[in-house]
C-alpha cells in the first residue's frame, strides 16, 4: 500500500504537477 | 327660416351668400309641415320652389311658337323626379344637415365670440386695477426705503424687511395668496439653530469622508504594490515555451 | 555436549530474535516516517494540484479555451464562445511535436485553410498567444461566412 502511494506521489511530482504547471503557464502566456 | 326670412324681407343685415327670397315663396314654406326635420323641410322647399317656378313659367311659354305643352310638362316632371332623387341624396349624405349645423356652429361661434370679447374686456379692466394696486405697493416701498439705500438707476427695489400693513395691498387680487402664505422670514429665523447644527454635522461628515478617501488611496497603493510583487514572482517561474515542455512530458 | 550445544543455539536464536525485533522496530519506524513523508507529499501535491486546477479553470472560463493533453502526446485546444447562436459549440485542433521537434497542427474541426500558414508563423516566432488568437479569429470568420 505504501509503495503504491509512493508511486502515486512520484507520478504526481514528475508528471501530473509539471503538466498542470505547464498548462497554467501556457494559459498565463496566452 | 324665420331669421333669414325676416332679414331678407326687411332687406336689413342681408346674408351676403343668399339672394333675398321672392315674397311669393313664403307661402311655399308655410305649406311644408313643421313636423318634418329641418333638413327634410329644406329638401321639400327646394322641390316645391322648382314646381312653383315651372307653374310660373308655363303661362309665359304658352304663346311662344312651336311650344308643345305635353313635351314641356313631360320634361318638367322628369326634371322634378331627378331633383327629388338629388335632394334625397343630399338629405341622406348629410349635406342638408350641414347647412343647419354650420349655421348653429356659426351662431354659437358668433355667440362665443361675443362672450369671449366680453370676458377679455372684463379681464382687461381687472388687470388694470391690479396694475394700479401693484404700482401703489411699489411706490409705498420706494417711499419707505431711505434714499441712500435705493440702488441708482434700477426700478427694482431691494427686498428688505419692511413691514407693509395689509391695507396697502388689500386691493390686489393677490391678497388671498399673500394672506394664506406663512411668514417665511419668521420660519427661516427659527431654523437658524437647525442650520447651525446641520453645518456642524456637514463639517464632521466632510472630515470623515476625507479620512476615508485617504485610507482608500493608501490601500489602493498597497494593493498595487502587492500585485506587482505577485506578477514578478509568477513571471520569474514562467517557462519560455510551456507548450513544448508540456508536449515533451510523457 | 548436546545440551551445551542446544543452549548455545538457544542463546544465538535469542540474540537473533532480538536483532530481528530491533530490525522490525527500525523498519516500523522507517515505515511510519515514510508513510508520514508520503502522506505529507501527497497532501501538498493535492493542494498544489487543486490551486493549479483552479487557476487553469479560471483561465479556461475567461479565455473560453480548454487545453487537454490527449493520447499520442498531443495537446488539444478547444475553443467555445465562437458562434453567438451556439456559444457552447466546440471548435478545436490538435498540436504535437514532430520528429524535428517542431510544432505540428492536425485534426482541425471545422477545417481552416490558413492553419498551415499559422503553423509556419508560430514555428518562426514561437509566439503562442498570437498563434491561438489568429486561430480563434479564423474560426469566428468561418461562422460569419
Amino acid at each position: 500500500d505504501l509503495q503504491q502511494q509512493e508511486r502515486k506521489v512520484d507520478e504526481d511530482t514528475t508528471v501530473t504537477i509539471p503538466s498542470a504547471v505547464y498548462v497554467a503557464q501556457l494559459y498565463r502566456c496566452i | 327660416r324665420q331669421s333669414w326670412r325676416r332679414a331678407s324681407v326687411k332687406e336689413i343685415n342681408r346674408r351676403m351668400s343668399l339672394a333675398p327670397f321672392h315674397p311669393g315663396i313664403t307661402e311655399l314654406s308655410r305649406s311644408i309641415s313643421l313636423k318634418l326635420a329641418e333638413s327634410k323641410r329644406l329638401g321639400a322647399l327646394l322641390l316645391s320652389s322648382f314646381q312653383f317656378s315651372v307653374e310660373k313659367l308655363e303661362p309665359f311659354l304658352k304663346n311662344t311658337k312651336e311650344f308643345s305643352l305635353e313635351c314641356f310638362r313631360e320634361k318638367a316632371s322628369s326634371l322634378s323626379e331627378e331633383l327629388k332623387r338629388f335632394t334625397d341624396r343630399l338629405e341622406s349624405d348629410g349635406t342638408l344637415q350641414k347647412c343647419f349645423v354650420e349655421d348653429s356652429e356659426e351662431k354659437t361661434s358668433e355667440f362665443s365670440l361675443e362672450t369671449s370679447v366680453a370676458e377679455v374686456k372684463e379681464y382687461m379692466a381687472k388687470f388694470s386695477v391690479e396694475r394700479q394696486t401693484w404700482d401703489q405697493l411699489l411706490q409705498q416701498y420706494q417711499k419707505e426705503i431711505p434714499p441712500d439705500e435705493m440702488p441708482r438707476g434700477s426700478s427694482e427695489t431691494k427686498i428688505t424687511e419692511i413691514k407693509v400693513d395689509p391695507a396697502t395691498y388689500l386691493g390686489s387680487s393677490q391678497k388671498e395668496v399673500l394672506n394664506t402664505k406663512p411668514d417665511y422670514q419668521e420660519i427661516l429665523r427659527n431654523q437658524n439653530q437647525v442650520f447651525a447644527c446641520m453645518e456642524l454635522v456637514m463639517d464632521e461628515l466632510q472630515g470623515s469622508v476625507k479620512q476615508l478617501q485617504a485610507f482608500m488611496d493608501e490601500s489602493t497603493q498597497y494593493l498595487q504594490k502587492v500585485s506587482v510583487q505577485l506578477k514578478k514572482r509568477s513571471m520569474e517561474q514562467l517557462d519560455s515555451s510551456p507548450a513544448r515542455k508540456l508536449l515533451k512530458l510523457h | 555436549d548436546n545440551l551445551l550445544k542446544m543452549l548455545d543455539e538457544v542463546k544465538n536464536k535469542k540474540q537473533e530474535l532480538e536483532g530481528l525485533i530491533a530490525n522490525i522496530q527500525d523498519l516500523k519506524e522507517e515505515y511510519c516516517r515514510k508513510k508520514e513523508t508520503i502522506s505529507t507529499a501527497n497532501k501538498a501535491n493535492g493542494e498544489r494540484l487543486k490551486r493549479l486546477q483552479t487557476s487553469a479553470d479560471t483561465y479556461r472560463d475567461h479565455l473560453e479555451l480548454e487545453i487537454r493533453k490527449i493520447h499520442g502526446d498531443k495537446l488539444q485546444f478547444i475553443f467555445t464562445g465562437i458562434d453567438p447562436k451556439k456559444p457552447e459549440r466546440p471548435y478545436m485542433f490538435s498540436l504535437r511535436l514532430n520528429e524535428a521537434r517542431d510544432y505540428e497542427v492536425s485534426d482541425c474541426s471545422p477545417p481552416l485553410e490558413c492553419l498551415a500558414e499559422f503553423q509556419e508563423k508560430v514555428r518562426k516566432t514561437n509566439n503562442f498567444s498570437a498563434f491561438l488568437a489568429n486561430v480563434r479569429k479564423a474560426f469566428i470568420a468561418t461562422v460569419h461566412n
